[in-house]
């Protein structure tokens, strides 16, 4: 069956983006066929793999587009839904139906169902209504977090919020908590890991190290297999994609 | 006359809610009277000032609290307005407003116009009818800016939004844009910071240095000032105080 996996988590800047991306494309390049799709209005996806989008997601949320042509082939066996600007007005869209604007994001994905290995979201840092369709239509979740007290206290408050919607949607599970930054020489690094190797001890992922190529990368519009296969984040990415597919569903 | 600041960028983790608290409790400390005032589901000024709030901006913005009811002292001079959970009720209220919806912050705070010296405005990392609310309420709009290729990419985008809400809102100005998580040892925030002032000459502020105190302090309840008064990271927000104090407007 096809893995839907959503990276979430309502704390900003917390190497979302860059999970989705780095994930997406290392999935691809080990020869799974791989949709990402942006939910988040700044888009950011497709400005770090190097491109401009005519249309995307909001296009096809509001009917203006069929898959086909809100579609674009990013990278071999990479397909991209994108986000940005125009989301705004469809989420407006979505929040004015009287019932079920929960489902808008599967009932518009529906036509896409096995046509991939993988579908991999990027989701905003906020509660919105699309960050709920987004989990009305995932079934895995994967949260970076970065070594830091607040982003913590985000991860808390994003659980209960999850408890809410796995009520009415029991297939959904957080299924991967990656530690994102990870600097071994700062004891902050070493203490955060610790608490989430108490709370989270099965789905704690290893460690995505504090890696300057990886906030290069998208400056060049390149993933970073691509900036610099070499380095410390190419090597995590390259686990954390091993990882999730070893466990295929 | 009250000034009433906004501190805003849709990029997430950029340093919107540290330069908020520290910004407030500068200013606090100096003899103004200050009002901070948090306007995201986060809640997290209230975690960092180490205050547990019953209710806050929620039940003002919805007319179940009166401001003599929500507000808090949490410190001297520095009086708190919190943000949390309960803000996606009150959000969607708003949005169910057929019109005047942007403008429910303003009316909520009106009463307490000319009561301070300082509105300091901590935002979400997004654009929503609450930000959208701020930005019809505040003045003056300062922007955190991390030294990072999608952060520049998130500036831009914002101006963009922001001169949408200027067509309505003559009085708003972007007034100081702060460079953050600055560390002189990597190329890459001297790069970005020679951006930043080729674009934003006058509004460019004293940058703020990555210091892993002002990361610490939250987990303490505590501002800069408190957890460690002769850090790099309380330099930095002295410095921004005082010319945010000697702008007088
Ligand atoms: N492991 C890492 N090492 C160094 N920099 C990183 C790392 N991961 C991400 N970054 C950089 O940190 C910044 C934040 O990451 P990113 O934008 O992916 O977070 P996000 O959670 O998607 O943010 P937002 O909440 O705004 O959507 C980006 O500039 C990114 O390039
Ligand atoms: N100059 C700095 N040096 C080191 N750490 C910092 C600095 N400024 C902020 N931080 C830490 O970086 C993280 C992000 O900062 P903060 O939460 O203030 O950003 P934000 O823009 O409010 O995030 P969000 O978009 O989620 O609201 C926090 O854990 C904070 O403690
Ligand atoms: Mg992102
Ligand atoms: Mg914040």
């Amino acid at each position: 069956a096809m893995r839907k996996i959503a990276v979430c988590l309502s704390k900003g800047g917390v190497g979302k983006t860059t999970t989705a991306i780095n994930l997406a494309h290392g999935l691809a390049v080990a020869g799974s066929n791989v949709l990402i799709v942006d939910t988040d209005t700044q888009g950011h996806v497709a400005t770090s793999l190097g491109i401009e989008p005519e249309i995307g997601l909001a296009e096809l949320l509001t009917q203006r587009a069929t898959p086909e042509e809100a579609l674009i082939l990013a990278r071999d066996r990479l397909w991209l839904l994108a986000g940005g600007r125009a989301l705004a007005g469809a989420k407006r869209e979505i929040d004015r139906k009287n019932f079920g604007g929960e489902q808008t994001l599967a009932e518009s994905l529906e036509p896409l169902e096995g046509k991939f290995d993988f579908v991999i979201l990027d989701t905003a840092p906020s509660l919105d209504i699309l960050s709920v369709n987004v989990l009305f239509y995932a079934k895995e979740i994967l949260t970076p977090v970065s070594p830091e007290v607040l982003t913590l206290q985000g991860v808390l408050d994003f659980q209960h919020n999850l408890a809410g919607v796995q009520k009415y949607h029991k297939d959904l599970h957080l299924k991967y908590v990656l530690p994102t930054f990870y600097d071994m020489r700062v004891r902050k690094s070493k203490e955060i890991l610790e608490q989430l190797k108490v709370h989270y001890e099965s789905l704690l992922c290893e460690p995505i190290r504090y890696s300057v190529k990886l906030s290069e990368a998208p400056g060049f519009g390149q993933t970073i297999y691509e900036y610099d296969p070499n380095s410390p984040g190419a090597e995590g990415y390259k686990i954390l994609t091993q990882r999730i597919m070893n466990d295929g569903n």
